[in-house]
Order: C-alpha cells, then structure tokens, then sequence
C-alpha cells in the first residue's frame, strides 16, 4: 500500500467500503437466522421475513431477461462431439438425471445443452395414475396446495400472492358481446361456476434439471391463454419465502379453460435460467422477447366462430415445454 | 421455473400430498 501510485490507492479506498459493508449485511443476516432458530426452539411462530419494497424493487431493476436471453444463446452453442459426453456427464451428475428414462440414451446425440435439456422421456418412464381426478404436470417439489380463501394464494406457507393479479381479469373486456350486467361481487364468483365448488391450487416447483415436460393433469378445453411479459426473478423456494408476489412479478403463460367441474388453469412461471415458455398448440407464443416491455401482457382465445370448443386436450397429454433463455 | 394449477371442484375434493416433497409426472396430486 505504502508503495503503490497515488492512482491505485484511490482505487483501493471503496475496496474496505464494500467489504466492510458487505460483511456486515452477511453478519446482520447470520444473526437474524440465529435470532429465529431460538424463537422457534421455543415454539413460537416466527413470521416469514418479507423483503421490503426497496430489495424487490433493486432485485427488479437487474436485467433478468436479458441475462436469460444470454444465457439461452449460450447453451444453443453446438457443442464438438468429444466434448458432449463430459458436459453432459457433469450435468448428469449435478442434477442427479437417469438417462435410463430418456427417449434417446446417446449423449452424443444432443448438439447441446438446450437440446439436452428438453430431452424427451420414454412413454413408459412416468405412468399416468388413472385413479384420481388430478395429477402432477411434471416432475417437481410441491411448494404448497389447498383450498383458495379470499382470492389471495399461498406459494409457500404464509406467504400469499394475489390470484386477480396473477391470473389477470377473466375476460378481456373487448370479447365480451355486452358490458357485464352485473358487476361480480369478487373474483372469486367469476371463477367459480358451480354452487358449491371451491377454489383449489397446487404450487409445483421444478428444480434445475427436472425434466421441463410440461402434460396435461386433466381432460380440458384449452381456452384463453394470457402471456404477461415481466421479470425473470428466481423462483427457488428460499425466493418464493422472502419475495411475496413473487410469482405475479416473473414472466407467465396462463392457460385457462374448464374441466368435467369447471374453472381449470394452468400457468407456467418462468425463471432466471428458464425464461422461456413454449405451449406446443400456440405457436404465435414468444416469451422473454426484448419487443415487449415489462408489466404488458397478451390475450389469446382458442375459440373461434368455427370452434367453439377451445382446444379439447386428454389427460397426461404433452402440453408444453420450458426453456434456457 | 413454477408451475401453478388453480381449478374449482366440488368440496370434497382432497390433495392427496405433502408440501415439500417430490413429484413426478403422472403420480396423483387429488381426487375426489
């Protein structure tokens, strides 16, 4: 220090700042953890700590999309054929894959890790149950389920998100033939078509490296589809416990229609590293394209003049896909 | 990424899971 330019001293000066302030926002965060892990060892329930407006709105303002594109250009660089079996080997190895299960068994058979990555599983590899009325879209974690009180869905326990924002409004007003006589006392009677029924949702996370397969969990006519173009924020469990409304902020595709006991939806939430939706039976679908802003979304109705039905799909059906990039 | 299903069934529809635990595609998530 003695000895360097008066240039590169200046240059050291923000060095000490940043580590001391880095140091001490990772010692206060130490001792918050510590501080609940006592609470709870004396049974008390320790609310879920909520970042404040200022942290979602700094973890906004990092170009996310733009990062997800990135990396999705990355991973569609074709890979030399001696160099696919170590890489993919090594991804194996991470995310615990059994290539037993895949469609195609050859690594040398996929160009690169984008094509990997949405490799398709052999028919037999996931038995669709055939007993009960709902089953799992894909491979996952269950982040949280149950019933939908009050129009506020949990993602994970104690921690809820708005299912007006989420969804977005039922109708786009422009498709309805009349303005609505009467004004829905809440969202909720515009989802529920049956007296008697309730409001249920299951929150289903996909780890990196879960297959990104996307079926159908029930017999359904697909009718309008709602992309929203936002951020890309990571959606991991530990984001989805500090973050609420996490998932009203990252780019979505809702996929709405009924089933044999009405109102059914399904909407796939992007992330940082998968940021791109594909839905096989739209393909005007673009998402994390840089031409649309942030916070905009688009309509889409499958019914048509000639179809009134929507799109009629089966149950284990193949739906869709998540992407890199 | 996340996927997340909301529908409307009849009251005595039941989740036939745990939060927290893994899934695959296919196995059941609730009947009636």
């Amino acid at each position: 220090v003695h000895t360097a330019p008066a240039r590169s001293l200046s240059l050291l000066r923000p060095l000490p700042i940043l580590v001391a302030t880095g140091g001490g926002y990772a010692g206060y965060r130490q001792y918050e953890k510590y501080r609940e892990r006592e609470l709870e060892k004396l049974g008390l329930d320790v609310p879920p700590k909520l970042a404040g407006h200022w942290e979602v709105a700094l973890y906004k303002s990092v170009p996310t999309r733009l990062l997800s594109r990135a990396w999705g250009r990355l991973n569609q660089v074709e890979l030399p054929h001696w160099l696919r079996r170590p890489v993919y080997s090594l991804y194996i190895w991470t995310f615990g894959v059994n290539m037993k299960e895949a469609a195609v068994e050859d690594l040398h058979h996929y160009r690169n890790l984008s094509e990997f990555f949405r490799r398709r599983r052999k028919p037999q590899a996931r038995p669709v149950c055939g007993l009960h009325s709902v089953i799992s879209p894909s491979d996952g974690k269950i982040l949280n389920f149950g019933q939908v009180k009050n129009c506020e869905v949990e993602q994970v326990k104690g921690v809820t998100y708005s299912l007006e924002s989420f969804l977005g409004p039922r109708t786009p007003a422009e498709d309805l033939p009349f303005p609505p006589a009467v004004r829905h006392s809440s969202f909720r009677s515009q989802l529920v078509t049956r007296e008697g029924n309730e409001l249920y949702h299951c929150v289903i996370y996909l780890a990196p490296g879960v297959q990104v397969g996307v079926q159908l969990p029930r017999i359904w006519n697909g009718r309008p589809a709602r992309e929203y173009q936002c951020s890309l924020m990571s959606v991991n469990p530990g984001m989805a416990r500090w973050i609420k409304e996490l998932f009203c902020h990252n780019e979505r595709v809702v996929l709405t229609g009924d089933w044999k006991h009405g109102f059914f939806s399904l909407t796939a939430v992007g992330a940082t590293n998968v940021g791109s939706i594909r839905i096989y039976f739209d393909r005007d679908l673009h998402t994390n394209s840089p031409r649309y802003s942030k916070g905009s979304y688009n309509d889409f109705s499958f019914v048509t003049h000639a179809n009134k039905e929507g799109i009629p799909m089966r149950k284990g059906e193949h739906l869709g896909e998540f992407n890199l990039g | 990424s996340t996927i997340v299903l909301i529908f409307e069934a009849p009251k005595d529809f039941n989740f036939s899971l745990q939060a927290g635990q893994k899934i695959r595609f296919g196995e059941a998530l609730g009947s009636l």
